[in-house]
């Protein structure tokens, strides 16, 4: 079967380090 | 506010909406912080392979409310409704539906590489929770609708116009991209890969004859486009149009030039058994390409019904369109001998879901007898 990706538009605007713990 | 494309309520998304699922359980990955889509692709399917008990094996699996909206995603306990998982929804970085699988990514925080390792590169441990539904396309399609309009929002904030961005991420520069592509599927189930071994006399050719799989493919190698009557691939009975040939007598032959792969064959002429690696696949390949609106570029060029350009990161190259193949049908329409301007009518009339059958241009020029086949 197909396999879909939806991307977070948000990520690329992430500070990195940032993220749940 | 902008309406968004999606199957939820703008105004329902931003209080949240609720759909049941199947919770069959998480797993970790280490990932780069912004993996390509390939890498995406084969995270979801490990983080699936992983969590999903074998065919026949029982799969544990807890009643879950999975709730949507543009702040976090939360999964809850169905009967008792506590928190089991709660994301903010900047830490989702995608989501993948594969069937009836859904796969959450949510990014949890940096690692590093070890000290051993020359540079030290940043890497983002990745929390994947899969769950199992008949809605899994649904749900996916709601979370792809929050990314979107929490997106806008955040853009709006900024001061930035959210339908610029649009415009921009609709030519395929960045964005929101859906991937859809059966072949990373179909190639990394091993079923399809085969090892043949082939007899014949010593200066025998194996009767092939070769095309490119196309620029845009997934898997970059040469495709069997014929066989000789009577002659020693034929005989074997283990090899079809359309299949991959990947190896020879162990020697890779991805992402070689057609000249290198058809050299590579000529080689073997002196030898009495020559083992191919294959990937069986059908002469015929189709891609689904999603297009909301017919405004919005299908991102490929056709001339007399051969695809002749790939805009890179359209949804045509997501959708699995490749640059060599002549078209046979669109949405279930033969257009094989549909004059050229027909064929741009069909297509520029074309959205939500458009299929596209398609084979190497030079495979149907061989099957079709316009061209005559050179065998190796």
């Amino acid at each position: 079967s197909a396999l879909t990706i939806t991307v977070n538009p948000m990520e690329k605007h992430e500070e990195p380090g940032r993220g749940e713990e | 506010l902008q309406e968004v494309p999606g199957p939820c309520d703008h105004e329902d998304l931003l209080d949240g909406v609720i759909f049941g699922a199947k919770y069959l359980g998480s797993t970790q990955l280490v990932s780069e912080r912004n993996p390509p889509p390939s890498t995406r692709m084969a995270q979801a399917r490990e983080a699936m392979d992983r969590v999903k008990a074998p065919d026949g094996e029982t799969q544990p699996m807890t009643e879950v409310d999975l709730f949507v909206s543009t702040k976090r995603v939360k999964v809850l306990t169905a009967d008792s409704q506590e928190a089991m998982m709660d994301h903010a929804l900047q830490t989702i970085s995608y989501i993948a539906d594969i069937g009836s699988v859904l796969v959450l990514m949510a990014r949890r925080r940096l690692a590093r590489r070890p000290a051993s390792q020359a540079h030290s590169h940043r890497l983002y441990k990745i929390l994947c929770h899969v769950f199992h539904s008949e809605d899994a396309q649904l749900i996916a399609q709601a979370i792809g609708q929050a990314f979107t309009v929490a997106y806008s929002q955040f853009l709006r904030e900024s001061g930035v116009d959210p339908n610029q961005v649009g415009a921009q991420q609709s030519q395929g520069a960045a964005g929101p991209g859906h991937l859809h592509n059966g072949d990373l599927d179909h190639f990394s189930n091993s079923e399809n890969c085969r090892e043949v071994c082939i007899e014949k006399r010593r200066g025998e050719g194996l009767g092939v004859a070769l095309v490119e799989s196309g620029w845009g493919s997934l898997l970059p190698t040469a495709v069997i486009a014929n066989l000789l009557h009577g002659g020693p691939a034929e005989r074997s009975g283990a090899l079809s149009i359309g299949d991959r040939l990947t190896a020879i007598n162990g020697t890779s032959l991805v992402g070689l030039s057609l000249a290198a792969c058809q050299a590579a064959v000529r080689e073997v002429k002196s030898q009495t058994l020559v083992t191919l690696s294959i990937i069986h696949c059908p002469p015929v390949t189709t891609a689904i390409i999603r297009r909301p609106h017919t405004r919005e570029q299908l991102g490929f060029c056709v001339e007399d019904g051969i695809i002749c350009s790939l805009l890179r990161g359209g949804i045509a190259e997501r959708g699995g369109v490749r640059v060599g193949h002549r078209i046979i049908e669109i949405n279930g329409h033969s257009v094989v001998a549909t004059p050229h301007a027909r064929i741009i009518e069909l297509l520029t009339e074309a959205h939500t879901e458009v299929h596209i059958k398609m084979m190497p241009a030079a495979t149907y020029r061989l099957l079709t007898g316009q061209e005559q086949p050179v065998y190796l």
